[in-house]
């Protein structure tokens, strides 16, 4: 572990617990895409089913890590689909999901280290999450503005995988460690949020609202 | 079972 995975992993955890919150504040969840959040549950699922399979007692941190991922992200699609269903924007959430699943899906059998069951979905997990936000950044581009609790849950999102980058560079200098699927698919997804990156930094932080175009 | 190369991260 170094300081990089923790911060990233703590970003990951407090854009999860953001947007809880402003669903759960506001008891409404518009301006955000269920369909991503339905992406997210996925992977997490298909990444760490080996929770499910062998389960190994709750000693360590990373398997706690793991269970609340998959219960945050379910519950926040239990939020989003149920309890506040009438507060979501289905017209905006129009992005064909099918377009990322399938793709992540077939790269999945086509490009992996291993052709198990486990790697296949680990690495489909992986080159879906890369593409997962694309939902959310396709609804805000609709509507044409994010609400700014919705800006940071984006800005602590995108940042976690950005971490994770500077962690592979650390780990490859230190322990000559390589996960290059891990690594090109974190490197699109984060190339992903550069647009609103730079909307976050030049307008969210002087305390405006990010409205497109910009 | 075999030591598959182990995915450390999240």
């Amino acid at each position: 572990m170094n300081i990089f995975r923790l911060f990233g992993d703590l970003s990951h955890l407090a854009a999860i617990a953001i947007l809880l919150l402003k669903i759960w504040k506001t008891r409404s969840c518009a301006g955000v895409s269920g369909k991503t959040q339905l992406l997210f549950a996925v992977c997490f699922i298909t990444r760490y089913i080996d929770l499910f399979l062998h389960f190994v007692s709750l000693y360590n941190t990373e398997k706690v890590m793991k269970l609340i991922y998959i219960s945050a992200s379910v519950f926040t699609c239990y939020l989003i689909f149920f309890k506040f269903k009438a507060t979501y924007d289905g017209n905006h959430d129009s992005m064909r999901a099918e377009f990322l699943i399938v793709p992540a899906a077939g790269l999945a059998c086509l490009i992996n280290t291993k052709f198990d069951a486990i790697e296949i979905l680990w690495t489909f997990s992986i080159y879906l999450e890369a593409v997962a936000i694309l939902p959310q950044l396709f609804l805000i581009s609709k509507t044409g503005e994010a609400e700014t609790i919705t800006s940071h849950y984006l800005f602590a999102q995108g940042s976690y995988r950005a971490l994770y980058i500077l962690n592979w560079i650390y780990r490859y200098h230190y322990e000559s460690h390589v996960d290059t699927i891990a690594i090109v698919a974190g490197v699109v997804q984060t190339i992903l949020y550069c647009d609103f990156f730079y909307l976050y930094i030049t307008k969210v932080v002087k305390g405006q609202k990010i409205v497109l175009p910009a | 079972q075999h030591a598959s190369k182990k995915h450390d991260e999240l």
